[in-house]
């Protein structure tokens, strides 16, 4: 958070509604969090607001403060008991979402800078359910659920997920969402780390807002400079420097331990036992597998030099902690360093402390990120956005592991993470952000004012298009005055519910009121959800005939004049009716329908709807793709 | 007993709370001594839902998991498996 907010023009001069942004309460569902964390001091903070009915019941050794106001547990495995973050996560999620604006925060010198969330004035309750040895349990994250929606939280923030979509009568946070979706309250849940294969999201319900993670504009890279003089760009996050010396290069093979049963390939992959650590102290050693560094570590050597079978863009994703001085480097720059380190007697080479460069092709969703279409509802459009997940630096628990070498026993109060995790918090934010400037928003209008502002994303530069991205990139300035909005109530997803086969008996339980599922020709597609989105799947090789029905809530200016404007892919026409929208007042509402034919050709086309007053652009994407 | 190693947690889901409702609690509780007969209840019944949603996580036998899904009032029943951080 000390470049993704900057890099979105989200920076800390932006207008903020700081009285009403101090009444706002972010539930965090999460591993728990650090209170101690300057993240979460409550210097300036006032006492709660008066809608709070939570309470502090972190456990032992947990004090609540004005910043951090509520804080519960929930273990069904075992008895423990603390809210306390023991993993790193919960606080860097809290903190993203909504921590104080911390200067000069950073992870031993990299990313420094102002540590902040997305609305820093907020306050937090912390909902601890996961834990280091038995995860996140679904009893645990419905009872969370539970309280959270009953404390009066404002938004739900939820990086926890499975790897495959369930349905949503066994889903505990699409379940638990549906609730707070009632009583006002948006969930915003990280999409999944099970990019890029395809249908891998697994926050699919319409009433979650599923986010994508992609890269900011910073960029962590080391260097190698070999004895030559030649600079070898590799990538992990190291801490450490050599302080200008050079070392000798050595390879694994070259310091095979007799003493142990090792081979000359265990050697070269550095395994833990099979190095001669007489050979490889005040060296750096070079060896041929990412893991390495255990080895190179547990034999004492001086730094350590890894292939990764990654090639460089995909081992920038994965960037990983280090605790000694050691890069990744892929194949080519491996030879390379190999081809030296041979035509020498004496290669020595130093390995540089990881830096931020700039990343000019940025934002682009991370291969880790998942990807849609939706397995459960192909008629909605998941995820639902993009935003910063990788390499974020945010508050973390000094009593989590760094890293996952588990005997790097070095503790951080701000540490540099990515995942989907990582982005779900900034959308959370960024909806907070928005709820300041329209408390009386329903979590649907907040949600589509987020998702028609997006930035749009580079399609050549994402594969997988709106399957990896969504409606695009979160643009906080924009979600605030979005001009028209998708507006989706419980009524409307227990109507979609209904068209999926819900029992009327059912759908009264779960609604609590008396309705009924809508009888025959009554009945609604998925697709006619009032959704920011459009999605329909269709037959392969058959042409095909789609209509979306609309309708969109002026909350922009009284009186105004909307045109449709729409992309038009190759061999397919995309029709709006009407193409002309007039608005005379605030919250008048105004339906339409946009048909998009075509005939048998490309497996996914993709096109956009923009409404556009001249002032306000309200941008729809819409998606045809065939079932498979 | 046996029929404790056998038991796994499950969720009982089973709605909204229905306004100006009865203790959703005991209802629970009555469900739970309906299935599981003259067995003591102690250790079966792990949590309740009745703040914001009606519901409860037990320990359920296959035959107990199947009486409570034919019961008034159960929306879906479903084995509370783990998630994970992204």
């Amino acid at each position: 958070t000390t470049r993704s907010w900057d890099f979105m023009g989200f920076n800390e001069s932006v207008s903020r509604k700081r009285k009403t942004e101090s009444n706002i309460i972010v539930g965090v569902i999460d591993s728990g969090i650090w209170p101690e964390s300057d993240s979460f001091s409550d210097e300036g903070f006032g006492p709660p607001p008066s809608k709070w009915k939570g309470a502090c019941r972190g456990g032992k050794n947990f004090t609540c403060n004005n910043k951090i106001i509520g804080a519960r547990y929930y273990n069904s495995a075992s008895s423990e008991i603390s809210a306390r973050d023991e993993q790193g996560h919960g606080s860097h999620t809290a903190s993203t979402a909504a921590g104080n604006q911390v200067k000069d925060a950073s992870f031993y010198g990299l990313a420094k800078g102002t540590a902040r969330g997305g609305v820093p004035s907020a306050r937090i309750a912390a909902y601890r359910v996961c834990y280091p040895d038995t995860g996140c349990a679904d009893a645990d994250i419905l009872a969370a659920f539970d309280d959270a929606i009953a404390d009066g939280v404002d938004l739900i923030t939820i990086s926890i997920g499975g790897s495959n979509a369930i349905e949503f009568n066994e889903d505990v946070i699409a379940i638990g969402a549906f609730h707070a979706m009632a009583k006002g309250i948006l969930t915003v849940q990280a999409a999944g780390n099970d990019g890029p294969k395809s249908s891998s999201v697994s926050s699919v319900a319409p009433w979650l807002f599923s986010v994508a993670a992609s890269s900011t504009d910073r960029m962590i890279v080391d260097n190698i400079i070999l004895g030559n003089g030649k600079t070898v760009q590799g990538i992990s996050i190291n801490s450490f420097s050599l302080d200008g010396q050079k070392l000798p290069l050595v390879h694994g093979k070259e310091v095979l331990s007799l003493t142990d049963d090792c081979s000359t390939t265990s050697a070269e992959n550095c395994f833990p036992g099979c190095l001669d650590s007489r050979k490889v102290k005040g060296k750096i050693i070079i060896c041929d597998r990412e893991m390495g560094y255990v080895g190179a570590l547990r034999a004492g050597a001086a730094g350590s030099i890894l292939l990764t079978d990654l090639s460089k863009e995909d081992a920038f994703l994965v960037a990983f902690i280090v605790p000694l001085p050691a890069s990744a480097v892929s194949s080519k720059e491996y030879n390379a360093i190999l081809s030296y380190k041979n035509s020498t007697k004496n290669p020595l080479a130093e390995i540089l402390k990881s830096e931020a460069i700039k990343n000019t092709t940025a934002p682009v969703v991370t291969k880790f990120s998942s990807r849609g279409p939706n397995s459960l509802v192909p008629e909605i459009l998941k995820p639902d956005i993009s935003a910063p997940g990788l390499q974020i630096l945010a508050a973390y628990s000094p009593i989590a592991p760094i890293s996952e070498y588990l005997d790097d026993k070095r503790s951080v109060k701000y540490h540099i993470i990515s995942g989907t995790s990582m982005s779900c918090p900034h959308v959370t934010g960024v909806a907070a952000y928005v709820k300041t400037f329209h408390p009386d928003w329903s979590p649907s209008a907040i949600k589509s004012a987020i998702m028609t502002t997006a930035w749009t994303m580079d399609p050549s530069k994402n594969g997988d298009g709106e399957f990896a991205y969504g409606s695009g990139h979160i643009n906080p300035l924009e979600a605030i005055n979005p001009g028209l909005v998708y507006e989706t109530l419980k009524p409307d997803y227990i109507k979609m519910l209904c068209s999926k086969g819900l029992s009327d008996k059912a759908l009264r339980r779960i609604s609590g009121d008396n309705s009924t599922c809508p009888k025959g020709s009554e009945k609604e597609s998925p697709k006619d959800l009032n959704y920011p989105s459009m999605s329909a799947q269709v037959k392969q090789d058959k042409p095909f005939k789609i209509t979306f029905n609309r309708t969109v809530t002026n909350v922009g200016l009284p009186n105004s004049v909307y045109k449709a404007n729409v992309s038009q892919p190759q061999n397919v026409s995309i029709k709006v009716e009407p193409a002309v929208l007039s608005f005379k007042s605030l919250n008048e509402k105004k339906s339409f329908t946009i048909t998009v034919s075509g005939s048998a050709g490309k497996p996914f086309l993709s096109s956009s709807l923009v409404w556009s007053d001249g002032k306000h652009s309200v941008r729809s994407p819409i998606v045809v793709y065939y079932s498979s | 007993t046996d029929a404790d190693t056998d038991r796994n947690l499950h969720i009982v889901y089973m709605g909204s709370l229905q306004e100006g409702q009865y203790s959703p609690a005991s209802q629970h509780l009555t469900m739970l001594q309906e299935v599981i007969g003259s067995s003591s209840l102690e250790n079966v019944l792990v949590r309740s839902y009745t703040r914001s949603f009606n519901g409860f996580a037990a320990k359920l036998t296959d035959n107990e998991r199947q009486k409570l899904s034919s019961m008034d009032g159960v929306v879906s029943i479903f084995p509370s498996g783990t998630l994970h951080l992204q």
